[in-house]
């Protein structure tokens, strides 16, 4: 399963 | 992180660092865009809030800190220290017309509903459209000095090279954020013009 988040990313 | 994000951020770091030296140096902010340094404030404002809540790592919090203080010192510089040379007359973009929509729009279409995750959305939607005012204010002035358009360059090319990281994260961590990816196209197709005129010709002193 993909995982959505990018959230550790500037 | 990868080759491609590092080369980004710094890209971005690049493009801040430049453009603070230019106002500083110069001590005149002329060609730049106050309203999309204010988009840019209110990018970084939206998005690392997030700063309070949960740490990933000492770079991603100083980046976060460093972006924040940079754009707010870019505010101050222009606005107050260097307001006389602010060109209000072809600083003229609406950028109601760019806010309003990105409001609607992160709270239509988001990952979930919750006020970080609304904000981080909006943030990401405000910084692809961000820099039209300037773009909008160069092609009216029908030139950028030489300083600006590299700051251009580099800020453009810090989305680009994201757009390389998404990819090597897709096939190396079975990773992607559609929202992020869509966004951060648009963001970078907005200064294929500029490219192009900045590859060409430089686009300073036309």
């Amino acid at each position: 399963k993909r995982t959505k988040s990018a959230k550790d990313e500037l | 992180m990868n080759v491609f994000r590092l080369l980004g951020d710094i890209s971005h770091l690049l493009a801040i660092i430049i453009l603070l030296l230019k106002i500083w140096k110069t001590r005149s902010c002329a060609g730049i865009s106050g309203r999309s340094q204010v988009l840019f404030a209110v990018v970084y404002t939206a998005r690392y809030l997030d700063l309070f809540t949960s740490y990933i790592s000492a770079y991603n919090s100083i980046m976060k800190l460093v972006f924040l203080a940079a754009s707010y010192g870019t505010i101050y510089l222009m606005f107050i220290k260097f307001k006389a040379s602010y060109d209000h007359n072809h600083d003229t973009f609406r950028i109601e017309f760019l806010i309003l929509p990105c409001v609607l729009l992160s709270l239509l279409i988001n990952h979930e509903f919750s006020p970080l995750e609304i904000l981080w959305t909006f943030s990401i939607y405000l910084e692809s459209v961000a820099i039209l005012p300037q773009l909008f204010m160069v092609s009216k002035t029908g030139e950028a000095e030489s300083i600006t358009s590299h700051y251009l360059f580099a800020l453009g090319s810090y989305r680009a090279l994201y757009i390389l990281n998404w990819i090597y994260r897709y096939y190396a961590e079975s990773h992607y954020d559609v929202i992020a990816i869509v966004a951060g196209i648009v963001q970078t197709v907005l200064y294929c013009d500029f490219f192009y005129l900045y590859i060409t010709k430089g686009i300073y002193g036309q």
